[in-house]
């Protein structure tokens, strides 16, 4: 554990609360793509199967229960509790088209063939696309309210600060993980026109609009 | 190493 791993999980932890504190608070979830929230349950749940098999620590344990009790907690606000209030119109992209790729990339391109690696693998490809959805939503209705763009720089800069602890592991450490550094700069890459609009408005208070 | 030693990241 370094600091930046225990800044990239706290901004992590942050993202998934602000964005349960916007739904749970306003009684409403419009603006926050369900796509996204699906796909981040089905990226937890494939990831943390080890839960069951290995024990890291009670500070990884307590994370990962959390992470997967609390996307679970989104998905069923989101289809259920607040159902009325999600905006499906504008949620449209197709989780297909990077279900799919993923699935075929981790039986392809991963550390061992077997069935909890692959699971790994899957789990680390489609988070890095996971956000797609939430991103076409943004761009589709050319706004969003200054609580999902909090939410968003928060969830973008946990895996930027992963980044930074994994140059970190290398060279302290000598470890790395190849499959997990691609995929992760992948996603941080994903959110830089997201970063630059939310630096240059939301920060000078302005609501996020997209250029027309 | 064991699956979680390698994946002890979240």
């Amino acid at each position: 554990m370094n600091i930046f791993r225990l800044a990239g999980d706290l901004s992590h932890l942050a993202a998934i609360i602000i964005l349960l504190i916007k739904i749970w608070k306003t009684r409403s979830c419009a603006g926050i793509s369900g796509r996204s929230q699906v796909l981040f349950a089905i990226v937890f749940i494939t990831r943390y199967l080890d839960l069951f098999t290995n024990f890291i620590s009670a500070y990884n344990t307590a994370m990962k229960v959390f992470f997967l009790g609390s996307s679970i907690g989104t998905v069923y606000l989101m289809y259920l509790k607040f159902k009325a209030t999600y905006d499906h119109n504008h949620d449209t992209f197709r989780i297909e088209f990077l279900l799919l790729p993923t699935a075929l990339l981790s039986l392809v391109l991963n550390h061992e063939f077997s069935v909890m690696e692959i699971l790994w693998t899957f789990s680390i490809y489609l988070e890095s696309v996971a956000i797609l959805p939430q991103l076409f939503m943004v761009s589709k209705t050319g706004e969003a309210e200054s609580i999902t763009s909090h939410y968003l720089f928060a969830l973008g800069s946990y895996r930027g600060l992963y980044i930074l602890n994994w140059i970190y592991r290398y060279y302290f450490e000598g470890f790395y993980d190849i499959i997990a550094i691609v995929a992760g700069c992948v996603q941080t890459i994903l959110y830089c026109d997201f970063f630059y609009l939310y630096i240059t408005k939301v920060l000078k208070g302005k609501k996020l609009q997209l250029p027309a | 190493k064991s699956f979680s030693q390698e994946h002890d990241e979240l």
